[in-house]
């Protein structure tokens, strides 16, 4: 009957990782003309009952974080994911010599919450 | 298995970036064109913090969907002596291979973009004053066959009197339609520039500003240096999809 509060260290809860992507690390730096990386990061972390409103939860995530307290085994906890993206840019060249300038959705994480 | 496995996933996730391969341009990092100016400005505007909030799959410098742009350089070769007329003429072939776009991209805009890089003026020259040289611009059709006259497969795109300027100056013209058309395989015959020297120019003060052609001192008057490029924008819509909400 009484909801069941886990402990939960800050660090755990749900939020952006820094993730640097460095294109030399990937042997890229040959064909991409800039930039020669970018914070892409990732989202990780515990989305836990009560759901904070920092957690940026919809209602559906906030019901599941309630069922997940009373029922751990059958109701996993809502998912942290990312909420905001940005694009980035690419200038590269291609198998012919010509410069692109290729734009991408969604590629960095800004923002993470619980769905 | 190591390296197979590696390069699955990097073909897999160059697939996700619209690259059917990892590319592998010529030459090394020094000796490839340099980047076109236009092309860092529009990269240092992406990279801005207003332009996070903006839409990658509209170009705004352009006004056209898209978020894929190209500065398409040109593989063709000067072919003066075609015109048996006029001897002094410089007459260039230009060529572009837009088959560098992808089945699924849809092309929103072909811009050509000659820029002309006059030789400084002479004093000779500037005592008649700059005469204007006339340019003509034209699509191939079809090939040219053996002995027949390579006029007759093209068509007049553009025709203007150009008069030398201190800064390189650019001719632009949106070629969309025949860029779209020359998509489909063997139906690219390129264009062809022409430049004619101003009327009544005596042949002999000609000689073409090309490379390797050092400023001829004793010349008054010079053909400019041209250079060609195809800006194209086109858009992969399973790049550019639409927000989910």
């Amino acid at each position: 009957r009484s909801a069941v509060h886990l402990p939960v260290t800050p660090s755990n809860i749900c939020k952006a990782r820094r993730l640097y992507i460095d294109f030399k690390d990937v042997g890229w730096q040959d064909w991409i003309i800039a930039p020669p990386g970018y914070m892409a990061n990732y989202c990780h972390g515990e989305c836990p009952f009560p759901l904070s409103e920092s957690l940026n939860g919809t209602n559906h995530a906030i019901l599941q974080t309630l069922v997940h307290s009373l029922d751990p085994q059958g109701t996993p906890q809502p998912c942290c994911v990312p909420i905001r993206l940005s694009p980035i840019s690419m200038l590269y060249y291609d198998n012919n010599d010509n410069v692109v300038l290729r734009h991408y959705q969604d590629m960095v994480v800004d923002e993470c919450g619980c769905r | 298995s190591d390296a197979e496995d590696r390069n699955t996933r990097e073909r897999l996730f160059l697939g996700s970036l619209g690259l059917s391969e990892r590319p592998q341009p010529a030459g090394s990092r020094h000796t490839r064109r340099p980047v076109p100016s236009e092309l860092w400005r529009m990269f240092r505007r992406s990279e801005s913090i207003q332009a996070r909030d903006s839409d990658p799959c509209t170009v705004s410098e352009y006004g056209v969907r898209g978020n894929i742009i190209r500065y398409v350089q040109d593989q063709g070769r000067l072919v003066s002596g075609w015109s048996s007329s006029c001897q002094a003429c410089l007459v260039k072939q230009l060529f572009f291979n837009v088959s560098v776009l992808q089945p699924v991209e849809l092309l929103s805009l072909a811009q050509l973009e000659i820029r002309l890089h006059w030789k400084p003026l002479r004093p000779a020259g500037l005592l008649r004053g700059p005469r204007a040289v006339s340019m003509s611009l034209s699509k191939v059709i079809r090939a040219t066959l053996r002995g027949a006259d390579p006029r007759a497969s093209r068509r007049l795109l553009l025709s203007q009197s150009l008069r030398p300027q201190l800064e390189p100056a650019a001719v632009a013209m949106d070629l969309t339609p025949l860029a779209e058309s020359w998509r489909k395989p063997g139906h690219n015959y390129g264009l062809v520039v022409e430049l004619s020297p101003p009327p009544g120019a005596d042949p002999e003060e000609l000689t073409p500003f090309l490379p390797g052609n050092a400023f001829p001192l004793e010349e008054a008057w010079t053909l400019p240096l041209m250079e060609a490029s195809l800006v194209v924008v086109s858009l992969n819509p399973h790049q550019c999809r639409s927000r989910q909400r």
